[in-house]
């Protein structure tokens, strides 16, 4: 069964992608799996729906692992798929969730990336496609989407850490989750989670002028993170990407925004840098746990507020 | 299979946009093969870095001498690392 998994431990690609078919088998109503594409190196790109019925209903969009080595993130995600499955027709907030909205939760969204964290390099970020005229490897994920792109806190340079990539869009990962979304047509939150420095963030990246929304989705996040920090007492700053960590151009969640996705945020999960990308597996289960509080949080607060 | 045995992770506390622009241009630095976890954006900001064994002494040794202050996060990278493999092989062993 789905609950047999360790889910304080970490995990393969193959254990986790097999795991999704337990958790699938497990919850035949209301769980599916979803192929969005494939990575460069030919692996499968999955998304679990978590859905009660109708047809394009409005959804939440979550994605961990787009930065393969932040490993905390895609443990999350496991966890975080489970904990939806089991509390649908318990927990009331899920379940009103669940009965109007549907969840897409893409838990390895770079896995040429994850798979070769395992195989020969932990500290790798990027994905793993060539780049013409240099001998380095990968694009920056969250520096590749159309939002921005090019510009300051992202570098040409295919040897960086933050390359952008030739062109928006380059990578078949990116690729995937927007005409994923684009084509789904009523996605109406992006939550990116990566690791680590205990933050919540929301648009811009690109740019220090707030958006339209600025002050709602600032709002939110002040809740989010006061009861993520109800649970073990951890602390999370929050603000617009640009305001709190540094201009960053091509990310996720600002062409979430720009794409008219209003409650689109990024999650930088523990620590705030003791560990770093090395989390210990012991602290699995409580983040996983805490970070469950703000996404209920953001989740319930787009059940509440259609647009 | 990459190793990291020696690798240190610095944070770096930088007291102003001169620091800042010192710790840019150390990434810069190709050679040195430094990894910023956190990258040099604002005074206010801690910076991370990983640095690989041969290039501790040197990088140590040209903070102190622009009174750069840091501090080592992560004293030997490797060793987080096996106990990390070490607990996914235990999970393994316990799960079959």
């Amino acid at each position: 069964s789905s609950r047999a998994f360790d889910f304080s431990s970490y995990h393969t690609l193959d254990e986790i992608y097999s795991w999704m078919d337990t958790l699938v088998e497990d919850h035949p109503g209301l769980v599916s799996k979803i192929r969005i594409g494939q990575s460069y190196e030919g692996r499968d790109l999955l998304v679990l729906k978590f859905s009660t019925g109708g047809s394009a209903r409005p959804a939440i969009w979550v994605d961990t692992g787009i930065h393969s080595r932040e490993w905390i993130s895609q443990a999350t995600g496991v966890w975080t798929a489970n904990k939806i499955a089991e509390e649908y027709g318990r927990d009331p907030s899920v379940t009103a969730l669940l009965d109007n909205m549907d969840v897409f939760l893409e838990i390895i969204a770079n896995p040429d990336g994850f798979v070769f964290t395992h195989s020969s390099d932990r500290m790798w970020r990027k994905t793993r496609s060539p780049n013409t005229g240099s001998t380095c490897l990968g694009v920056d994920p969250n520096r590749n989407w159309d939002a921005g792109f090019g510009g300051d806190g992202s570098s040409g340079d295919p040897c960086s850490d933050i390359y952008h990539g030739p062109f928006p869009h380059s990578e078949r990962e990116v690729k995937a989750i927007v005409d994923f979304i684009r084509g789904h047509g009523n996605v109406k939150s992006v939550i990116s989670i990566h690791s680590y420095s205990q933050m919540l963030l929301f648009p811009y990246g690109y740019t220090s002028v707030p958006s339209p929304d600025y002050q709602e989705m600032n709002e939110l996040a002040k809740k989010a993170v006061s009861d993520l920090a109800a649970v073990y007492g951890t602390k999370y700053t929050f603000g617009s990407i640009a305001d709190t960590i540094y201009t960053a151009a091509g990310t996720t969640v600002d062409w979430a925004y720009d794409q008219g996705v209003k409650y689109s945020f990024t999650l930088e999960l523990r620590d705030t840098g003791r560990h770093g990308f090395l989390l210990p597996s012991s602290q699995i289960l409580p983040t996983a746990t805490e970070t469950w509080q703000a996404l209920l949080d953001i989740m319930v607060h787009v059940l509440e507020h259609p647009y | 299979l990459e190793t990291f045995v020696g690798h240190q992770v610095l944070r770096i506390k930088t007291r102003n946009e001169e620091e800042v622009r010192q710790l840019q241009l150390l990434e810069s630095l190709e050679h040195l093969e430094l990894d910023f976890w956190i990258s040099p954006s604002a005074p206010a900001l801690p910076v991370d870095v990983r640095i690989p064994a041969a290039s501790v002494q040197s990088v140590k040794a040209f903070l102190e001498s622009q009174g750069i202050e840091y501090s080592v996060l992560i004293e030997d990278l490797q060793k987080l690392l096996d106990e990390e493999k070490e607990a996914m092989a235990r999970s393994r062993r316990v799960k079959r």
